[in-house]
């Protein structure tokens, strides 16, 4: 399954 | 105001390269340490980091930051109106909704200048964090590029699992399965030839094909490129622009279903 980058990072 | 100029229009045309099979429209952030630009592409699954310092470019000049949103087919169209070895500019007004991107030859007796509309992109920023990664392979890019091509024939993912001893690349589907090992290089006359492990944990991640074929498009613009891999986290493939910065492309993995 491939998991999405942003989640991964926060949001800034 | 914003200037910054290149003594050659050829790097501007490989950074665009590496970056437009990615994304369509991107923000270049301009300060006067350089010009910073951060998207994910449509998908969501990869993200593209590129740092130009100011202090790689003949001139640069940026009084107030600014926020320059590109449509980057437009820009490649305009890119592609120049000689490698022209001189580049780009230049915009304060709170501009226009770039222009100026070309002038060796002998300055051609001059040609393309006036590009901005765009107002919402992008969002993602904080990054600083992670002490298991392994750090640094290896030849055109190598990296012929093993992406090479497995991408044989399925849609490639493993790559990396221990002290050397970083093997794997990849298995209906024809069969198909392994490349490198092993660190001992001593080599040339240090761009060179395969170079730095582990603390060995580590094994699965990673999408097509993202990493996307990211060796930044090939042309360094010898070297550097995959730093953790469990659970993105691989960070960073390629060296040399005397002006780097491009990052950050790749979440694939996980079990």
């Amino acid at each position: 399954m491939q998991r999405g980058i942003d989640s991964f990072f926060k949001r800034i | 105001m914003f200037e910054a100029r290149l003594g050659q229009a050829t790097i501007l045309k490989k950074i665009l390269d590496a970056i437009k099979d990615l994304l369509n429209e991107a923000t270049f952030d301009c300060s006067d340490s350089g010009i910073q630009l951060q998207a994910m592409d449509n998908s969501h699954v990869s993200l593209v980091s590129l740092t130009l310092r100011s202090d790689g470019f003949d001139k640069f000049r940026c009084d107030r930051n600014l926020s320059m949103g590109m449509n980057l087919g437009s820009m490649a169209k305009i890119l592609k109106c120049a000689n490698n070895e022209d001189n580049v500019t780009m230049k915009a007004q304060d709170n501009a909704d226009t770039v222009t991107i100026m070309f002038e030859s060796a002998n300055q007796e051609k001059v040609s200048d393309y006036e590009m509309k901005l765009m107002n992109l919402d992008q969002e920023h993602l904080g990054i964090p600083e992670t002490d990664f298991s392994c750090v392979v640094r290896m030849p890019a055109m190598e990296f590029a012929r093993i992406c091509r090479d497995l991408a024939q044989f399925s849609e993912s490639v493993v790559i699992c990396c221990t002290k001893e050397g970083v093997k690349f794997s990849a298995s589907g209906d024809v069969g399965t198909a392994n490349i090992k490198l092993a660190q290089t001992g001593s080599v006359d040339k240090e761009e030839e060179a395969v170079i492990i730095e582990m603390q944990e060995p580590v094994t991640l699965t990673f999408a094909c097509r993202y990493l074929n996307a990211f060796t498009k930044a090939t042309p613009l360094s010898t070297q490129v550097q995959l730093s891999m953790c469990a659970d986290v993105p691989l960070v493939v960073e390629y060296a622009i040399k005397d002006l910065g780097h491009i990052r492309y950050y790749l979440a993995p694939k996980i079990e279903d």
